[in-house]
């Protein structure tokens, strides 16, 4: 069952789907595992969807993990798959988003990379992919995105841990998110999860002016920050990727952004106590509970602004 | 199966753009394998870098020749890595 599962562990890559399976055996009618593609050591790529209608609503997206090492992030996923199925129809507000919108979770965005970090190098943070005519394996899958791709802020050097790849989508983890969000349409939320550092960050990344609706992303985004700090005064930087950390191109809320999904964000979740991305198991609940109140703030937004 | 003994991260507190510049000066530095996890961008933010336990005299030797303010962050990978490989262990057994 899936409510015999612990949540304050680190899992790895076969325990987490088969827990997947489970949580879709327990809630039927809310939720299903959508297969998006296989990743480059053909592993499949699960997102959970959480759906109470019909297939054409709009839909909220939210990634995990895509930085294989960040393992905080793929354990809070986790842990935020069984809150929204345990609180549908219990708490009000998510039960209202899942009136109006679906929710698609991608637990493990990088399932060839977090394989890895189990079985051969904790600190992997890219694809497996090779690189032709170069001894050093695998892509920055959050540098491959086809926004600003091959920019400032992404190496050309296939060693480097932020190697953009040869060319925007080369990677096939990345290719099945863009082509499953364009297929599947009406997206009005892109949300990717990372750690750590404490920020929640908007578009752009390739790009230091303002976009567009800076105002508005700025203004959703310090709210969230403000729900998350609420729980255990965690607190967070809010500010466009260029400005609060660095410029870096080819990243996947640029992409999303670009193509038309104005309330896309990223996070990078707590590390209170210095750990980096080994942040200890006892942190994942309190990690994951305090990002849920800024999950559900941002999706409350949406569900009150589709455009 | 990587190992990382000795291995240190060093939490450093740059206090300037030009500490800025020889920090970034030192991540192309290919030999010293270093592996950053906050990368040096603006003087507000740490940079957090894994040093292997080889380069890790010659980076300290660098930092403090520069006049660059870092602590050790994490005294030893391999170990907390062990420590969570014993829990993740200790979670499979309670759960069967």
């Amino acid at each position: 069952s899936s409510k015999s599962f612990n949540f304050a562990a680190y899992h790895t890559l076969e325990t987490i789907y088969d827990w997947m399976d489970t949580l879709a055996a327990d809630y039927p009618h809310l939720v299903s595992k959508v297969q998006i593609g296989f990743s480059y050591e053909q592993r499949p790529m699960y997102a959970l969807k959480f759906s109470t209608g019909s297939s054409s609503r709009p839909a909220i997206w939210i990634d995990a993990g895509i930085h294989s090492r960040e393992w905080v992030t793929q354990a809070t996923a986790v842990w935020t798959a069984n809150k929204i199925a345990t609180d549908y129809g219990q708490d009000r507000s998510l039960t209202s988003i899942l009136d109006m919108l679906d929710i698609y979770l991608l637990v493990v965005a990088n399932p060839d990379g977090y394989a890895y970090t189990h079985s051969n190098n904790r600190m992997w943070r890219k694809t497996r992919s090779k690189n032709p005519g170069s001894v050093c394996v695998g892509v920055d899958p959050n540098r491959n995105w086809d926004a600003g791709f091959g920019g400032p802020g992404a190496s050309t050097n296939p060693c480097s841990d932020s190697y953009h790849g040869p060319s925007a989508q080369s990677e096939v983890e990345v290719k099945n998110v863009v082509n499953f969000i364009k297929q599947t349409g009406n997206f009005k939320g892109f949300i990717s999860i990372h750690s750590y550092s404490q920020l929640l960050m908007y578009p752009h990344g390739y790009s230091c002016n303002n976009i567009p609706d800076y105002q508005e992303l700025d203004a959703v985004g310090k709210s969230a920050a403000k729900a998350l700090g609420s729980l255990y005064g965690t607190s967070y930087k809010v500010g466009s990727i260029c400005k609060i950390i660095y410029q870096a191109s080819g990243g996947s809320i640029d992409w999303s952004y670009n193509y038309g999904i104005k309330y896309s964000f990223a996070f990078e979740l707590r590390d209170t106590g210095r750990y980096g991305f080994l942040l200890p198991a006892n942190q994942i609940i309190p990690t994951a509970s305090e990002t849920w109140l800024a999950l559900l703030n941002i999706m409350e937004y949406v569900r009150d602004h589709t455009y | 199966q990587k190992r990382f003994i000795g291995d240190q991260v060093l939490r450093i507190e740059p206090g300037s753009n030009e500490q800025i510049s020889v920090l970034q000066s030192l991540q192309e530095e290919d030999d010293f394998q270093l592996d950053f996890w906050l990368h040096p961008t603006n003087p507000d933010l740490p940079v957090d870098v894994r040093v292997p336990i080889a380069s890790l005299q010659a980076v300290k030797d660098f930092l403090e020749s520069n006049g660059i303010r870092y602590s050790v962050m994490i005294s030893d990978v391999q170990e907390m890595l062990e420590q969570e490989q014993k829990e993740m262990e200790a979670n499979r057994r309670m759960e069967r």
